[in-house]
This record gives C-alpha cells, sequence and structure tokens, in this order.
C-alpha cells in the first residue's frame, strides 16, 4: 500500500514534528538546521524520505515529501513553483509508464494529499498561503493545517478556523473536499461527517518528546504552566488528523488523486 | 517626560497587545485588522499613537510608533525602507529646529527606542530580521524582543537565546548595550546586571485579557493545559522588560539616542 503525503509551509512550523508524530517515526531524526548564513542564500528544495510503517495489520509504504526553503527569504515570490514542478513531474512520469509497453508495475509517485501549513500568527491567511494554495489546488489534494495550535486559546482557534474556511472559499481555493456521507447513514456518522468538516483547518500540535503526565507517558510539551498533550482531543486535532488520513480517508484521497487531478493533467498534456 | 518607542515586526507578534500590556492601556483597542484581500495589497506604514501615563508619580507621554504591514508581503525587499526614513525623519526635524532661533521649546519626537520582535518559529533570526536590525541599528536603539514565548517550553527558550544573542554578533548588528555597572557596585547589583544582559532577547508574553488563577485576577492567557501568567517571572520576561524600559533604563535609552545615534546622524548632514 503506497501513499505519498507533500508537507509544505514555511518552516519552523513543526512539520517535522508533525510528520513523525504522526507516523510514530524519526524520519528527521538528522534533520540538519542550515544556520542563518545559509538560510539567507537558500532556495526551496524538494526532499523525500520513504518509511515503511505498519498501521493496523496493514503494511503502508509512505512517502514524505518536504519543502525545506519555502516562505523563508525576504523575497518569496513564486516559492510554490518548485513544488508545484514536483507534483506535475510525477504525473508526467506516470502518463509515460502508462503509456508504455509494460504497464503491469507502474510506481505511483503520485501525490495523494499535501498538507498545507498556515501559521497561527497570521489573522487569517496570509498572501503567501493564498498564492501557493491557488498554484496547487488543481494538483494535488490541499488539507489545511492550522500549525502550533498551543499558541491559542480554545476561543482564538474557534474565531480562527471558521475565518480561514471563509477565505478558502472568497479566494476561489479548493481544497480536499470528505465525501459526503449517503442519506441513508446512521445518525451518529451523520455527525461525526459535519464536525470533520468543521474541524477545518486541523489545529495541530506535535512532539518528539515524551513526558509524563497523570502517571501516563505521553507525546506532550512541558510548559511551567502545563502540560500539552498531543494526542488529547481537548487539545488539538492530532488524533481526528490522523485518524482521517491514515485510517478513514487514505483511499478516498487516492482515489481523487487518480480520478480527478491526475485526468485533468492528463486531459492538458493531450489537449496541448 | 517625552519618550517615543517604535515597535516593529511581522504582524501576528503580539505587539500590539504587549504594548497594551507594558502600558496598561488599550491603545490599539480600535484596531482594524486588514482582511486578506487588503492584506495582499498592502505595503507597509507607520502609525503613531501617543498615550499620557502615570508610572511612580511621573508623568510620562509616550509615543508609540508601530509597523503594520511589515513583512507581511511576499516579497518583503528593503520593507524596512518606510522604518528607517521615518527615524531619519525625526533626526532632520530636530536638527532643522535646533539650527534655528527659537531654540527653547524644541519638541524631540526622536526614537528612543526600537522593540524588534522576533519570532518563535524561526530556527534563530530570519533574513528579514538580520536585514531590518542592520538597516536601523546605527540609528536607533534596538532591544530585540523573542515574541510570543508561550510558544516555546524553557529548554527551548534556554537554546534559543544565546543562539539568537550570537547570531546578532556573527552579523555585526549592534543592539542596545545595557551600560556596565561601576565597579564598586555591590554583588547582587552586579549579579542583576549580568542577569539582565543575559535575558536578551527578552522572551515576553503579553495578553489584553484578565484570567483568574489562584484567586487572584491577573493578564494571562487561559488553555486548557493550564494559565499563563504574565507578570510571572517564571513564564516570561514581561516584567524585566518593563522595569528595564520604564524604570531603569529609559533616561540611558534618551542618552543614547542623543549622544550617538542622533550625533551621527548630525556628523553625516555635516559632512555632505
Ligand atoms: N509550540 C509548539 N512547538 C512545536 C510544535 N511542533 C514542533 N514544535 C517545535 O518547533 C520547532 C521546529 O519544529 P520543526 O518540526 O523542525 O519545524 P519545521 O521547520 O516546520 O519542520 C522545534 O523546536 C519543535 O520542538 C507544536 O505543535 N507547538
Ligand atoms: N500565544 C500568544 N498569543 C498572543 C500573545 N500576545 C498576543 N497574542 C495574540 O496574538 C494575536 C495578535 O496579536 P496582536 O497584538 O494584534 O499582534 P500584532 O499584529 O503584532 O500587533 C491576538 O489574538 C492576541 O491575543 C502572546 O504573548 N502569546
Amino acid at each position: 500500500f503506497d501513499f505519498t503525503l507533500l508537507v509544505a509551509g514555511e518552516s519552523g512550523l513543526g512539520k517535522s514534528t508533525l510528520v513523525n508524530s504522526l507516523f510514530l517515526t524519526d524520519l528527521y531524526n538528522d534533520k540538519k538546521f542550515l544556520n542563518s548564513e545559509e538560510r539567507i542564500t537558500q532556495t526551496v528544495e524538494i526532499t523525500k524520505h520513504t518509511v515503511e510503517i505498519e498501521e493496523k495489520g496493514v503494511r503502508l509504504r509512505l512517502t514524505i515529501v518536504d519543502t525545506p526553503g519555502f516562505g523563508d527569504a525576504v523575497n518569496n515570490k513564486e516559492c510554490w513553483r518548485p513544488v508545484a514542478d514536483y507534483v506535475d513531474q510525477q504525473f508526467e512520469q506516470y502518463f509515460r509508464d502508462e503509456s508504455g509497453l509494460n504497464r503491469r508495475n507502474i510506481l505511483d509517485n503520485r501525490v495523494h494529499c499535501c498538507l498545507y501549513f498556515i501559521s497561527p500568527f497570521g489573522h487569517g491567511l496570509r498572501p503567501m498561503d493564498v498564492e501557493f494554495m491557488r498554484a496547487v489546488h488543481d494538483k494535488v489534494n490541499i488539507v489545511p493545517i492550522l500549525a502550533k495550535a498551543d499558541t491559542l486559546t480554545p476561543a482564538e482557534v474557534r474565531k480562527m478556523k471558521p475565518k480561514i474556511r471563509q477565505e478558502i472559499e472568497s479566494f476561489g481555493i479548493k481544497i480536499y473536499q470528505f465525501p459526503d456521507c449517503d442519506s441513508d447513514e446512521d445518525e451518529e456518522f451523520k455527525q461525526q461527517d459535519k464536525e470533520l468538516k468543521e474541524s477545518i483547518p486541523f489545529a495541530v500540535i506535535g512532539s518528539n518528546t515524551v513526558v509524563e503526565a497523570k502517571g501516563r507517558r505521553i507525546r506532550g510539551r512541558l510548559y511551567p504552566w502545563g502540560i500539552v498533550e498531543v494526542e488529547n482531543p481537548a487539545h488539538c486535532d492530532f488524533v481526528k488528523l490522523r485518524n482521517m488520513l491514515i485510517r478513514t480517508h487514505m483511499q478516498d484521497l487516492k482515489d481523487v488523486t487518480r480520478d480527478t487531478h491526475y485526468e485533468n493533467y492528463r486531459a492538458q498534456c493531450i489537449q496541448s
């Protein structure tokens, strides 16, 4: 079972920490931090890490595509371009393979989902967020993430989420839509589905450290005023995001990539 | 007693909240937040607010100069320029007044201190921080602030501060230096002075809301995992910054502005 996840957003928003938390890996254990001299000349890169994980008996080969340097410069004009090009290149590769003779073992490196990290410091979406999402929303499923949500009180999160959803709509940004549940589903299922849709953007907190809280060892952040528990639904949407991504919506993310985004790409290729 | 304080740094770093907290005012009560359409076309502005406050019986006429739009665009090239120009214009005004006939009632609008807000999301200084500080460090006393420090655990703050101080030095940025205490001062005074210098950048938290903690009403932020107390030294450097700015170092900040920054400006004017 192959799945490719792209994480994008400016550095320092906790992307690598969240990926490690989501998949309980140390994918970024050897992460090199640029010093500021290097940061000044850095351009946007694309890096790939592949890890094999097992979730509920299913072996998953997960590829994480990261975008170091995104949004870090003084001038970030078109910093989305290396990312959009990368997504297109995977489509192009697949298109060639599928038009070739041996179609039995095509490697599917297409990007199935893009977690886009929005800073909790913004008063909503920032210009660069809008530019990035508009540049890639026809190529990949975007799942917006409200990063480092421990910066925001519950009241601030409650105001921020609808504001961001409303800005996403007014800017004509198409994010990944959770499929509507069938009208014959039971009420509890419909309620869960409604809550999922109103969780966007997922307000997440990640942690690479284990702390002791109430006699248990949990992933969290230890502050002088209290302990943030990553897997506590009262603290953030980490568990909601993980369930959505790995348990309930992974297949749909792949289907939409294959049936919508890839078909759009194919159509453009064939017409031009 | 006149004092002009400039606050600079990208929006959302809590600048207006901190100013309100520092001087217990509601200077920014009517703050207009731009919607994202407006944010996209926004350029850097300079705004001024003046408030009269009383600190320990001393009436202080405080002018706060703010920089909305700083660092918000996709391309932030030279976004420091309106700020540097503003500082120079005050010097120019003073220079003209002091060369004029009536020198008895010169209005001193020179900027005595610039609080520069550094994002706690950076892995240290970001390229724009370096550009800004280098562009104004010969014109104004820079006091670096590590903003929204409730995003960082004490361990992260302890790593971040020396890193930022070391980057400030290696980039040749000249920040405001606390005067050395006389060698005949007592040990306790020298210890306090040493601690003040090692507090840079001040890790601050601000709040516009009053919450109830341990039976008292305090300025703070209410999270599900605990209550951040702005005036608790174990939580952040708010009290240290306030004492430094209003009680112990306000006169020195004005002296250095007059004797160093303004004299540099005068010298450049006279030579050219
Ligand atoms: N406050 C807070 N800090 C976090 C969170 N996740 C990670 N961090 C910290 O933020 C810093 C940068 O995280 P990192 O994952 O390297 O960010 P990246 O540059 O986006 O990959 C590290 O010191 C992390 O411990 C979070 O959810 N909340
Ligand atoms: N986590 C955190 N949030 C803060 C802090 N200070 C202010 N805020 C919140 O951050 C948001 C933006 O603050 P504001 O003062 O308008 O930022 P400015 O754009 O820099 O002037 C508001 O929702 C504040 O309540 C702080 O120290 N920590």
